[in-house]
């Protein structure tokens, strides 16, 4: 039997926004510490973790490890269907091949449900190796999707380069090139809007710029973003979910032929 | 040219 009660319903909401159109099935995996997810787009260019840590749904119960494939263009059909301020719960039978999504308003006045047929996915999970980073910024995730939707109407790939200067995205196309940098400033009055680089070492990488505007689907659950950078190895762009988690999207670089 | 690599050159199926 697996029921998760999330109080605050409009999380789950956003984060099947910020995946839909990356990822078309996955399996979502139950377990005692929590509801996880890890799959890779069809090009196998980038891979979304997702993790919603047990303690953060009002109720959890998980009496076995479950795993659930579903189409997420159809789940996130059925949770636009739930109120911002509504309280989604979660249900599955054990052995049975559908979930349930539970809705209830704020005031208990209107309870809707909606059941989905699950899906059989075969997809491998893959071993994501701790890694030492080049370089870590933390920035508004407003200004990071900014930044990615401007320089991809100039060009499609983006190199990001971070020095102690602070970090410069470039891109170049046809009509010309575009270059943004934007510069340590922690002398804000709010925290999250500040701009920190954690450079050990500069670093500087490519990447397709259609994937990093899809990962800024992910801006409404954080108001800041955590972008780790390393010499030839995948970025990691983090969205923290509120006290209960994360979203992070991997993407491998573009390599020099 | 710069060649668009996989993921899966860099994480490894478990």
């Amino acid at each position: 039997m697996l029921e998760l009660r999330l109080v605050q319903g409009s999380l789950l909401k956003k984060v099947l926004e910020s995946i839909k159109d990356l990822v078309n099935d996955a399996n979502f995996d139950c377990s005692a510490t929590g509801f996880s997810l890890q799959a890779m787009d069809s090009s196998h260019v980038a891979l979304v973790a997702l993790l919603l840590r047990s303690e953060g749904f009002e109720h959890y119960r998980c009496d076995r490890n479950i795993s659930m494939g579903m189409n997420l263009g159809n789940m996130a059909k059925m949770l636009k269907c739930a109120g911002n301020d509504d309280i989604i719960t979660l249900k599955a039978d054990d052995g049975s091949d559908t979930v349930t999504f539970m809705f209830e308003s704020p005031t208990q006045d209107k309870i809707a449900d909606f059941e989905m047929r699950l899906m059989d996915i075969d997809s491998e999970h893959l071993g994501i190796p701790e890694a030492e980073y080049h370089a870590i910024l933390i920035m508004p995730s407003a200004e990071f999707a900014r930044i990615c939707k401007d320089l991809s109407s100039i060009g499609d790939t983006v190199v990001i380069s971070v020095t102690k200067e602070g970090v410069k995205f470039s891109t170049r196309g046809d009509i010309g090139t575009a270059n943004v940098v934007c510069r340590q400033n922690t002398t804000v009055d709010k925290p999250e809007e500040a701009t920190v680089i954690e450079m050990p070492e500069p670093v500087s990488l490519t990447f397709a710029l259609r994937y990093l505007n899809s990962f800024t689907k992910a801006t409404p659950l954080s108001n800041t973003v955590t972008i780790s950078l390393s010499s030839e190895i995948p970025v990691v762009v983090e969205y923290k979910i509120a006290e209960m988690g994360y979203i992070r999207f991997y993407l491998a670089p573009k390599i020099e032929e | 040219v710069n060649q668009q690599s996989q993921i899966t050159s860099f994480f490894s199926k478990m």
